[in-house]
């Protein structure tokens, strides 16, 4: 573990509680993308096939409940929890994820580290993770202004795979060994996505102003 | 094959 690593997993936790935070309290999931919630649902269990099977550490063993658990719960609550799913954009939420599960799918049985059923399903769920926040990107750009949480939501979800990529180039230079292409790449292309929305987001932080994202 | 890193990343 490093400190760049350690950085990652806590703005990610951080972004989950933000937005756990924001339908609690607000009793609203206004500016959220459902499609989203559910692919992460998807890419935490896809992932963590391993959660029985290998144990690394508590630490590790923890994260992966509250990552698994905590998007279930919100995907839980957006569909069904009768005051939260009236405020859920469905006519704007329309982006078509088959594409993204299809792709992703395809590539990992491409390329892989080992043509296993757990190896498979990882690379699958890196590939998911990278083009997941798709529909909530688009969702913001047709919604316009974003209300504050939901912006901040996919800033701190940007800033974790950022932290990750130092944590990767810190771990090649300091263990021998360490390759880890489909996660670097992978995690490249998330934070590459991010990127335009990390901009508008600075501008609109530096301008006091509202999120305004180009139509 | 390839040696598969072991998962201990998040």
């Amino acid at each position: 573990m490093n400190i760049f690593r350690l950085a990652g997993d806590m703005t990610h936790l951080i972004s989950v509680l933000v937005l756990l935070l924001k339908i609690y309290a607000t009793k609203s999931c206004s500016g959220i993308s459902l499609k989203t919630q559910e692919l992460y649902a998807i890419v935490f269990v896809t992932r963590y096939l391993d959660l029985f099977t290998d144990f690394i550490s508590l630490y590790n063993t923890v994260m992966k409940l509250v990552f698994i658990g905590s998007s279930l719960a919100i995907v839980w609550c957006m569909r069904y929890h009768r005051v939260v799913r009236r405020s859920y954009d469905r006519e704007l939420d329309t982006f078509r994820y088959w594409i993204l599960l299809g792709v992703s799918f395809i590539l990992a049985l491409v390329l892989h580290e080992k043509f296993t059923l757990q190896e498979v399903f990882w690379a699958f769920s890196i590939y998911l993770e990278a083009v997941a926040i798709l529909p909530q990107l688009v969702l913001l750009q047709r919604s316009g202004n974003v209300d504050n949480l939901a912006g901040q939501y996919v800033f701190f979800l940007g800033a974790y795979r950022a932290f990750y990529i130092l944590n990767w180039i810190y771990r090649y230079l300091t263990e021998q060994r360490f390759t880890r292409w489909i996660s670097c790449v992978s995690g490249l292309v998330q934070t590459a996505l991010y990127a335009d929305f990390f901009y508008y987001y600075f501008i609109s932080w530096k301008n006091n102003a509202k999120l305004q994202l180009p139509a | 094959s390839p040696v598969t890193t072991p998962k201990d990343e998040l």
